[in-house]
């Protein structure tokens, strides 16, 4: 039972992978080092 | 011995009020001790109020130059963004609530107020400090506490401060800095006139045994929120608050320069460094800001590439 | 008129000896509470209406007893009367319940299974008679319609401890949690219903089939990102064209996000939480499962 609950731990890796998804996240990188940017 | 701080001695308590210390000395209390349930309570009161001011009572004893918070309470008041007043129905809750506590066994007396500044930091706004002179004058010893929930959120620590005002008419002697920290452009004006009306005490925290067991219990739930949270996501308000107050504080740093054009030949040095810490304040801001926003970013960073570039 | 009411009193009495509730409700329905050839003071009148519904509903009809309960109602704000309020309470809740308002029917079951005193006058109350309301409580908020009222309701009854005792808790925890309901679990709940909330909409489908039904289409929209209605009949226990039915309901009445493409005879879940929280939704899942494996783990002494 340990290692089908390990197993299924590994086949829930990588938790997102959506096209939208690194939309948004590479959209919050470039704000943050925008605001960086302005500080600077 | 980690539990003897919560034993309430009566009779010492009693002499320690009938010998009235802090009366020759308007800077006798100068230490806080607050227990993590009251510091949990009044966060998470505060957290409740959103962008609303909250208020409530603390509970305890005190202990030579310390006072010492052992429990808080929350007030039915009606807060605005600007002001909390307890009306007269928070004083009738106020008296029943701490005569049935008493009745149920519970005997510390109530030691202070704490209410929320969302957003604006932790320091004593004009109406604040009128407040707690009164209660000074009425219901010593008596604590003012302030917390900032947002900021609580964003800096990933809880942003609180613990304060006693001056007798009137008293002028303290020059202050250490005490850790800085941004006021808004909006609120600036109270901040100055009053900052000099009171002073912040040192604030350490005690647990009991329990606590320690539950809040081990609660370890499990910590991590998991610490890796499973942003500060980025829940902030975008508050954050883009701080960066149009630091905009306005720019241009009138810059208004202020360019009248002072001329200055440098006929300004006096005074005003010319004047300036220079006003933009150097302005910079700390600006930098603080930027350091939280990368803080946010690093986190996400590590996220991604725990949780996300494994491949099959 | 004293004597008519003394007569009817003692037919009624007679009635109820005989179980013959709505023929007793009758007989004290008779008499003129609202004479003014003699004093009848209010606390007589609360008596006697709730009295009369108490009757009537012992037969299940909640139309008679809700004509008793209505005039009560004026009566009972200013009545000092506990145990008479009580009595009132438990019929009103129970005519709700019988009209199948069940969300304010669980309210008001609730309320009355949160009393704290067990004497009240020379009533007894037994924790028999609060349990069972607070089971009616969780009955009704089961039956009731999905949505964000009934949501908040659940949390309360799963988070009060008592329920966690009472033998219908494991669907409560599934409604609660948003998991899916087996048939079988589905067949035990409904062999403790009673007989109004077992009845037939005009649809052809109980009001417990259409609660689950709902229920379960819900905890399909969280677990899957689409779904096609051959699938989803499969799941629910119903034909694909009842289940595409019921779930385009559900979207315009706006208790699910989704999308239906009848071309493909797919429905598309959507979730209005922002991308970057749903991962870290998905996070917390990970960090729960890693700490569940090493929990295990400690328990098998690894």
């Amino acid at each position: 039972s340990l290692l089908r609950q390990v197993s299924s731990l590994l086949r829930r890796l990588p938790v997102i992978e959506s096209g939208k998804f690194q939309d948004d996240f590479l959209m919050e990188y470039n704000d943050t080092l925008l605001i960086t940017y302005l500080a600077m | 011995s980690s539990d003897s701080i919560f034993y309430f001695d009566d009779a010492a308590q009693t002499k320690f009020l009938q010998d009235k210390p802090w009366v020759n000395d308007p800077h006798y209390f100068k230490r806080v001790k607050i227990s993590a349930l009251a510091l949990l309570k009044m966060v998470v009161h505060a957290r409740s109020g959103g962008t609303i001011e909250v208020m409530g009572l603390m509970q305890g004893k005190t202990d030579g130059d310390s006072i010492i918070v052992m429990d808080a309470f929350a007030l039915p008041v009606e807060g605005t963004e600007t002001r909390v007043n307890a009306q007269a129905d928070a004083y009738e809750y106020m008296v029943d609530y701490s005569t049935i506590n008493k009745q149920a066994g519970r005997p510390e007396n109530v030691v202070g107020w704490y209410h929320s500044h969302p957003g604006y930091g932790c320091w004593l706004s004009g109406i604040d400090v009128s407040t707690q002179m009164l209660n000074q004058q009425y219901q010593e010893p008596f604590l003012a506490v302030v917390i900032d929930p947002t900021r609580t959120v964003s800096a990933g620590k809880v942003e609180i401060g613990a304060f006693r005002t001056y007798p009137e008419g008293y002028k303290p002697p020059d202050e250490p800095v005490s850790e800085y920290q941004t006021i808004p452009l909006n609120k600036i004006e109270d901040f100055g006139v009053h900052c000099k009306q009171y002073y912040a005490l040192d604030i350490t925290y005690f647990k009991s045994s329990l606590d320690c067991h539950l809040l081990d219990l609660l370890w499990n739930k910590y991590w998991v929120n610490t890796l499973s949270s942003s500060s980025l996501l829940g902030n975008g308000d508050y954050v883009a608050g701080q960066i149009s107050d630091l905009a306005e504080k720019l241009e009138q740093a810059e208004n202020q320069l360019a009248h002072s054009r001329f200055g440098p030949l006929m300004a006096p040095p005074q005003r010319k460094k004047e300036d220079d810490s006003q933009l150097a304040k302005i910079t700390r801001d600006s930098a603080k800001i930027t350091v939280e926003q990368v803080h946010g970013l690093m986190s996400q960073v590590i996220k991604d590439i725990l949780f996300n570039s494994v491949s099959q | 008129e004293e004597q008519v009411l003394v007569i009817r009193e003692k037919l009624a009495e007679l009635y109820e000896s005989e179980q013959q509730w709505s023929k007793a409700a009758q007989m004290l329905s008779g008499i003129d509470l609202d004479s003014c050839m003699r004093m009848i003071d209010d606390t007589f009148r609360l008596s006697k209406c709730v009295q009369i519904a108490r009757l009537y509903l012992e037969d299940d009809d909640a139309y008679n007893a809700e004509a008793f309960i209505n005039k009560a109602s004026f009566l009972v704000s200013s009545s000092q009367h506990e145990v008479l309020n009580l009595q009132y309470k438990v019929c009103y809740a129970r005519i709700l319940d019988l009209k199948r308002k069940f969300l304010e029917a669980a309210l008001r079951y609730y309320d009355i299974s949160q009393i704290e005193k067990r004497q009240i006058e020379d009533e007894e109350i037994d924790e028999e008679a609060l349990e069972q309301a607070l089971s009616a409580a969780v009955t009704c908020t089961i039956l009731a319609a999905a949505g964000p009222q009934r949501s908040r309701v659940l949390a309360t009854l799963y988070k009060d401890e008592r329920c966690s005792k009472l033998k219908i808790y494991p669907i409560l925890q599934k409604v609660y949690l948003e998991r899916i309901l087996r048939k079988p679990e589905i067949d035990a709940f409904a062999e403790e219903l009673k007989g109004h909330q077992k009845a037939l909409l005009p649809d052809n489908f109980t009001v417990l089939d259409r609660a689950m039904i709902e229920h379960n289409l819900l905890s399909a929209s969280k677990l899957y990102k689409n779904i096609s209605f051959h699938e989803l009949g499969t799941l629910l226990g119903i034909p694909p064209p009842k289940a595409e039915k019921i779930a385009s309901r559900m979207i315009y009445e706006d208790r699910m996000k989704g999308s239906i493409d009848q071309v493909e005879a797919i429905i598309h879940f959507e979730d209005d939480t922002e991308e970057l929280e749903q991962w870290d939704q998905q996070i917390v899942g990970v960090c729960q499962a890693l700490n569940d494996i090493l929990d295990s783990m400690a328990k098998k002494g690894f």
